[in-house]
């Protein structure tokens, strides 16, 4: 799964 | 991207643009925190450096300019343009006992020891706590003007909307992180009591006023 490190979010 | 994000994106965007409407028409900034507004320059700029390394997608990239800009404007606003009207007497929280913290807490507790998680995550521990200013001043003076009060609304519905939209990734996408999860539970429910305020008083048509 796609971990904390994918920051993708605002 | 999901549907909650999105909106939650869009509520912050919306508070932030009715915030910066409200000083910029009306030519003050009373009952407005500017120390608030300061903690959430700090938030976006901590959290945004990865904004020229980690392409994402435009929309990500322009939304973080759009949400540094507007909060850079605002400070600028608060603290020189309308600097007459910026009411200092009841912004009086101490900010130095949030940012210390904060910043100890995102060294002690991180995803990863390098800098710019570090930040992340001080960022992400700030925002949690960053209105506090301002609903404290609001105790102080024991109200709120109605754009205020709508101000507030849409800057404590992003979050809770970002709530949402980690229990969708979580189900549909298997992502979680969560530093941000525990941080958005802190965030959101610090407006509980002004959400209740807001639906009991200001949905009616009443302007929102602490009980004395």
């Amino acid at each position: 799964p796609a971990g904390p490190s994918v920051k993708d979010e605002l | 991207m999901n549907i909650f994000r999105l909106v939650g994106d869009l509520s912050h965007l919306l508070a932030i643009f009715v915030l910066l409407l409200k000083i910029w028409k009306s030519r003050s900034c009373a009952g407005v925190s500017g120390k608030s507004q300061i903690l959430f320059a700090l938030v976006f700029i901590t959290r945004y450096l990865d904004l020229f390394t980690n392409f994402i997608s435009v929309y990500n990239s322009l939304m973080k300019v759009i949400f540094i800009a507007s909060t850079v404007a605002t400070v600028y606003l608060m603290y020189i343009k309308f600097k007459a009207t910026y009411d200092s007497n009841h912004d009086t929280f101490r900010i130095e006992f949030l940012v210390v913290p904060v910043g100890g807490l995102a060294f002690l507790v991180n995803h990863d020891f390098t800098p710019l998680e570090i930040l992340w995550t001080f960022s992400i521990y700030l925002e949690s706590v960053a209105i506090l200013p301002q609903l404290f001043m609001i105790s102080k003076t024991g109200e709120a003007e109605t754009i205020t009060s709508h101000y507030l609304f849409a800057l404590g519905s992003y979050r809770a909307l970002y709530l949402l939209n980690w229990i969708y990734r979580y189900y549909f996408e298997g992502y979680f992180d969560l530093i941000a999860v525990v941080a958005g539970c802190v965030q959101t429910i610090l407006y509980c009591d002004f959400f209740y305020l807001y639906i009991t008083k200001v949905m009616w048509g009443k302007k929102l006023s602490l009980p004395a």
